[in-house]
């Protein structure tokens, strides 16, 4: 059973409803409706994420509501992400020194 | 090679910690390598030294040589870190507030309580690793961190366009390997998407730990598909070296 053809994915009041189930569980507020408003088109689009990845995982893995889906994939990364190894080891550079004419 | 191990059944890893505002999942994954090495070399358990080893990451990432260590930093830094301040403190003497800021360095106030000899990095990881994992204990790999923002459970083996393998942002901690039985399953999803069909053949997969507290994942734990490079996981594995005191005597050159 794919959700592909049998089911459209939440519904804008089902998506309210899980959005709602995830702040109790997470224990999330929003100073104000308008933030309100954005996290739960941020939570949208994360599940629309998930439901990618879950489709094009070729593992066991399963993918949906986390702690994490109110935040966009920038906050996330900013906030629980790290550094990029190759850059800062600038590994992705070429090596060699012009300086000396050869790699 | 076995063809599963798990430290967490030899009581050699440290709980799931919570990095909370603060980028240093590369010191927690250092400083749970070094304690995992310590327990298994030792032959103790991290919870029988509870009070005297706990190692974290306050120490890492106050005396990171940026000094900045809340903003992200790498295993290695860690580990020079360890070997620049000849040793580790204990959480207890020096404690993890999770705020995101770093203080002064203060690793010269308090007594070491582990050290490390060396650090390496693992080549052909997903040969080696196996091998490195099941004799020395654990090794700190890179990951992406992109599809663990929505990872609930299961064997993640991602497509390059959903977890990049080259942009590794994310530090965890190796603790074992194993195979899935053949139809482990998708079912009985909450709060996930359908139940696909799932590979009716088992799945070789890493057992890594995370550090964003216990309710995320497979409780602070995920799966990686084990011989795909599967997010990078290949890239930059690192493990410290513990090795019991060497008691033979030191030979000098003779004047």
């Amino acid at each position: 059973g794919s959700l592909r053809g049998q089911d459209p994915g939440p519904q804008p009041l089902e998506l309210k409803e899980v959005f709602r189930l995830f702040q109790m569980q997470y224990n999330r507020s929003y100073p104000n409706p308008a933030e309100h408003a954005r996290r739960l088109d941020i939570f949208a689009q994360n599940l629309a994420n998930a439901q990618r990845l879950q489709e094009e995982d070729l593992g066991t893995a399963e993918f949906g509501v986390t702690q994490f889906s109110d935040l966009t994939e920038e906050e996330f990364v900013q906030l629980y992400g790290n550094r990029v190894a190759g850059e800062a080891l600038g590994v992705s550079r070429k090596v060699g020194s012009e300086e000396w004419g050869h790699s | 090679v076995p063809s599963t191990c798990d430290w967490r059944k030899a009581g050699a890893i440290s709980p799931v910690r919570n990095q909370q505002h603060c980028n240093c999942c590369w010191a927690i994954a250092a400083a749970g390598n070094i304690e995992a090495l310590w327990a298994i070399k030792f032959g103790r358990s991290v919870e029988a030294w509870a009070h005297t080893l706990s190692l974290l990451a306050p120490e890492l990432i106050d005396c990171d040589r940026c000094g900045n260590g809340c903003k992200g930093g790498f295993v290695w830094d860690a580990f020079l870190t360890v070997l620049n301040n000849s040793g580790l403190a204990s959480e207890k003497d020096y404690p993890f507030d999770g705020s995101g800021k770093t203080h002064r360095c203060l690793a010269e106030k308090h007594k070491k309580v582990a050290w490390i000899q060396d650090f390496i990095t693992l080549q052909a990881f997903e040969q080696s690793a196996g091998r490195m994992g099941t004799r020395a204990g654990t090794v700190a790999p890179d990951s992406a961190s992109l599809p663990l923002q929505h990872y609930q459970k299961g064997v993640i083996q991602a497509t390059p366009t959903t977890c990049d393998p080259v942009q590794v942002n994310h530090c965890v901690l190796l603790v074992g390997f194993g195979k899935t039985k053949s139809v482990e399953g998708r079912q009985g999803k909450a709060a996930s998407f359908g139940s696909y069909s799932r590979p009716r053949h088992s799945m070789a997969y890493w057992t890594l730990q995370n550090s964003w507290g216990t309710h995320w994942g497979e409780k602070g734990y995920f799966r990686l598909h084990r011989g795909s490079n599967t997010c990078g996981i290949t890239r930059f594995p690192v493990t410290a070296r513990v090795d019991k005191p060497n008691k033979r005597q030191q030979v000098s050159c003779p004047p």
